[in-house]
């Protein structure tokens, strides 16, 4: 239920339009989002002159490690994960194909998007140990089929995270965010039935409320 | 936890006063990750002469803000003393898990008071 009076209108005013109801248990902050905390917060960004030397201001409605106009970041986890099959032995010759599932009902029609960062971890599969050679990532909107459409890119290692920016790809730039996003995704190496198991998909959103922003204030003279 | 507002005559001049907010306070230190609280402030103090001029590097008073003390001191009938208000603010960014489990970096423009001013 909202809370009466100044704190409902509080809140509204702070953009959530209901009160969070607390912490989810199985859910750690990610790194990235702690990062980007530290560096937007402007009393750790002055205590740690590396990240902000004396005198600079942090540009309004930015995010710098990022390069990006925005006000809001949000880290999106995979709702698929659990609904997704156990991976097919890669004896079956074909690589699976997977589904991924972003609930994006938080974002409000104002919000511009200017980055939405689909981050991979894959796990090798033990078919895969040792395999050599670059692997390719297929991504396209659930329904269209890995075909022409969507996003291809080479993943050189399944050791790092491979991210894979979505925006004027699967994403048009000026579009508004859809309620949900589903994925298809691909990853195949050239030796055929050397496969991969997708470990983890998360997406890192950054959004514009242009509302809560000041236009950039020119100093006084 | 605020520096006490000082009553009567003897409230000094126009500046900002310690306001610290503790999340914990207001009961969302359950979804608010980071930070646990920060100083919002506020203001408090008169406008009249000479707190209007306000310290020296302190924001400049308004030639409005003068110009009403002046009348005000002459005429204490007419149009009151100017107010006590932020001059200059800074944005906070807040870390907390909204309703659909995601982790939500938001960035709040005008939530710390800098500096305060006759206006």
């Amino acid at each position: 239920p909202a809370p009466p009076g100044p704190a409902a209108a509080l809140l509204q005013a702070l953009g959530l339009p209901d009160v969070p109801r607390g912490a989810p248990r199985s859910r750690p902050v990610p790194p990235v989002m702690w990062r980007l905390f530290r560096r937007r917060d402007h009393r750790e960004a002055r205590a740690d002159p590396r990240r902000m030397p004396p005198g600079a201001t942090l540009l309004p409605c930015h995010v710098e490690e990022l390069g990006v106009a925005g006000n809001i970041v949000r880290h999106v986890l995979d709702r698929g994960a659990a609904a997704r099959p156990p991976e097919p032995s890669s004896a079956v010759g074909q690589c699976p194909e997977w589904t991924v599932v972003f609930d994006l009902s938080a974002v409000e029609p104002a919000e511009r998007p200017s980055q939405a960062r689909l981050e991979l971890r894959f796990a090798a599969a033990e078919a895969t140990v040792g395999t050599t050679g670059s692997w390719e990532l297929s991504v396209a909107p659930a329904g269209a089929g890995l075909g022409p459409v969507g996003l291809r890119q080479v993943v050189p290692t399944l050791g790092l995270p491979v991210r894979a920016e979505l925006l004027g790809s699967i994403w048009a730039r000026n579009a508004s965010a859809p309620r949900s996003l589903r994925l298809t995704l691909a990853l195949r190496h050239r030796t055929p039935a050397v496969c991969a198991r997708l470990a983890e998909a998360s997406l890192l959103l950054v959004t514009l409320d242009q509302r809560l922003c000041h236009p950039l204030a020119r100093p006084r003279r | 936890e605020a520096e006490p507002p000082v009553g009567g005559g003897s409230v000094g001049a126009c500046r900002a006063r310690r306001l610290y907010v503790s999340f914990r306070e207001v009961g969302w230190h359950r979804w608010v990750i980071a930070p646990r609280g920060f100083l919002a402030n506020y203001c408090q103090g008169k406008c009249a002469l000479p707190a209007v001029l306000s310290e020296p590097g302190g924001t400049p008073a308004l030639n409005h803000a003068v110009l009403r003390t002046l009348m005000h001191a002459a005429a204490p009938g007419t149009a009151g003393l100017p107010c006590c208000v932020p001059a200059r603010l800074s944005p906070i960014s807040v870390l907390f898990f909204d309703n659909s489990d995601n982790v939500v970096l938001r960035h709040y423009e005008d939530m710390v008071v800098d500096e305060c001013g006759c206006r």
